[in-house]
């Protein structure tokens, strides 16, 4: 799936 | 990781587990806004949906604290409108959160960085935090007064978004990265615990009873 721009926070 | 968010994830586990100390042990939820909760809920469900879809290994800390928040939010939940319903002081809780959750999801769809299901609902659920604890403000407005276990309740919960802006800050300067949705909803956040703040600050560290209007 295409490397969308991650959310890395909770 | 850094020390702001480490100690911001804390200091919202610490609200969620005092929460639930309180209504547990008092066996009652007075003066606790359920339409907070019930938002809160929400929140988490969008916000980690990814994991009820492609439910991955609890192999990291970050799968296992999405799971802890929303599983201690829909049991706080529980305990409010089912366990102990009688003890909810329904009259009080009384702002619509209809007109919470209808602009958060308009403005979800209107400002977000992409268009896709899950970033909507992503978008939606750090808009609806913003303005998630107002209807527990409200409540306290309403009824004048503050349980201090509740006040200690808020305090935490302000501070955990008030620290994740010392978190972006850091991450700004650092890692040069930057959410600006979470920033700008997370500086709203904020603002609206200052009042709170204010009062928790001059009071109830005095041993104190929070008593509105001040």
């Amino acid at each position: 799936q295409h490397a969308s721009k991650k959310h890395d926070e909770l | 990781m850094n020390i702001f968010r480490l100690f911001g994830d804390l200091s919202h586990l610490a609200a969620i587990a005092i929460l639930l100390l309180k209504i547990w042990k008092t066996r009652s939820c007075a003066g606790v806004s359920g339409k907070t909760q019930l938002l809160f809920a929400v929140c988490f469900i969008t916000r980690y949906i990814d994991l009820f879809l492609h439910f991955v290994s609890l192999y990291n800390t970050e799968k296992v604290m999405k799971l802890i928040y929303i599983s201690a939010s829909v049991f706080t939940c529980y305990l409010i409108f089912f366990k102990f319903k009688a003890t909810y002081d329904g009259n009080h809780d009384s702002m619509r959160a209809e007109f919470l959750i209808v602009p958060a999801a308009g403005l979800a769809c209107l400002i977000n960085t992409k268009f896709d299901a899950i970033e909507i609902l992503w978008t939606f659920s750090i808009y609806l935090e913003a303005v998630a604890i107002l209807p527990q403000l409200f409540l306290i407005s309403k009824t004048g007064e503050a349980e201090t276990i509740t006040s200690h309740y808020l305090f935490a919960q302000g501070s955990y978004r008030a620290l994740y802006i010392l978190n972006w800050i850091y991450r700004y300067h650092y890692e040069s990265h930057v959410d600006t949705i979470a920033i700008v909803a997370g500086v709203v956040q904020t603002i609206l615990y200052c009042d709170f703040f204010y009062l928790y600050i001059t009071k109830v560290v005095k041993g104190q009873k929070i008593v509105l209007p001040a």
